[in-house]
């Protein structure tokens, strides 16, 4: 199917099963073809799925509705795997922010996917500020379900899902190391060890897995040197 | 140059590891 085709596809107000087919079968297509493919998508197919993203997290879930939230995020991952796409996503006003609102702890799979990819924002140098932008948009979505800010980070790291874990420590340790002053890394880390963040590691740190490990690696090799600095 | 590929997946990989932590 050409890019054309999933566009008109998404232009149809497809829903459920049939939705969820598109956007499997969409993702698939950005994966697999070239990437003129995924320029022809380009911004009016990334409009689209956002639109789509946006109007399925407003409405009340369903599990067929969270499936399709799960898969437009793999398709977002798909789509921002090249320059073009990246650039596209970034350029984006609402990109950030409807990553961010999937950060999510009630549906593990798609947080895991979430946090991963605004992790990845986070580290790129450019265009600058984005690891702002990213705090920013976790601020404000925060403010909306008034909570603290980091509150699905650290209920996600008390989830049971090792791969939650690893994924809330990679954008916690994204967070702290982007931070350019010193002081505000001290800030980052104590809001978080103060919303509990320091009692999850005494029982993260039990978990024979690799992956977590890195992280929790990366975390003290990061506090320690702050604190020399300090 | 936009036809580099595979941005997202070396990003998520650094990470992984540990690599995109790494002082320079």
């Amino acid at each position: 199917k050409s890019a054309m085709m999933y566009i008109q596809e998404l232009k149809a107000d497809y829903r459920d099963s049939q939705l969820l087919s598109c956007l499997e079968s969409l993702r698939v297509s950005l994966n697999n073809n070239p990437v003129s493919w995924v320029q022809n998508f380009g911004d009016e197919g990334l409009a689209l799925l956002l639109n789509l993203l946006r109007k399925l997290q407003e409405e009340e879930c369903t599990p067929i509705g969270t499936k399709c939230q799960h898969e437009i995020i793999r398709c977002l991952k798909a789509f921002m795997n090249n320059k073009h796409g990246l650039k596209s996503m970034l350029e984006s006003p609402e990109g950030i922010p409807l990553l961010t609102r999937a950060i999510n702890p009630k549906v593990p799979h798609m947080m895991v996917d979430a946090v991963k990819l605004i992790s990845a924002i986070s580290i790129l140098e450019r265009p600058e500020n984005l690891h702002e932008r990213v705090l920013e948009a976790i601020t404000e979505e925060a403010e909306k379900q008034d909570t603290e800010r980091f509150q699905p980070l650290l209920t996600g790291m008390r989830s049971s899902s090792i791969a939650l874990k690893s994924g809330c420590m990679q954008l916690i340790n994204a967070l702290i190391s982007r931070a350019e002053e010193l002081d505000f890394r001290i800030h980052i880390r104590s809001e978080l060890l103060r919303l509990g963040l320091r009692d999850q590691l005494k029982e993260v740190r039990k978990i024979e897995n690799e992956e977590l490990k890195v992280q929790l690696t990366v975390f003290d090799e990061q506090a320690e040197d702050d604190s020399e600095d300090l | 140059e936009d036809d580099e590929t595979g941005i997202m997946d070396g990003l998520l990989e650094a990470l992984q590891s540990g690599a995109a932590f790494r002082r320079k």
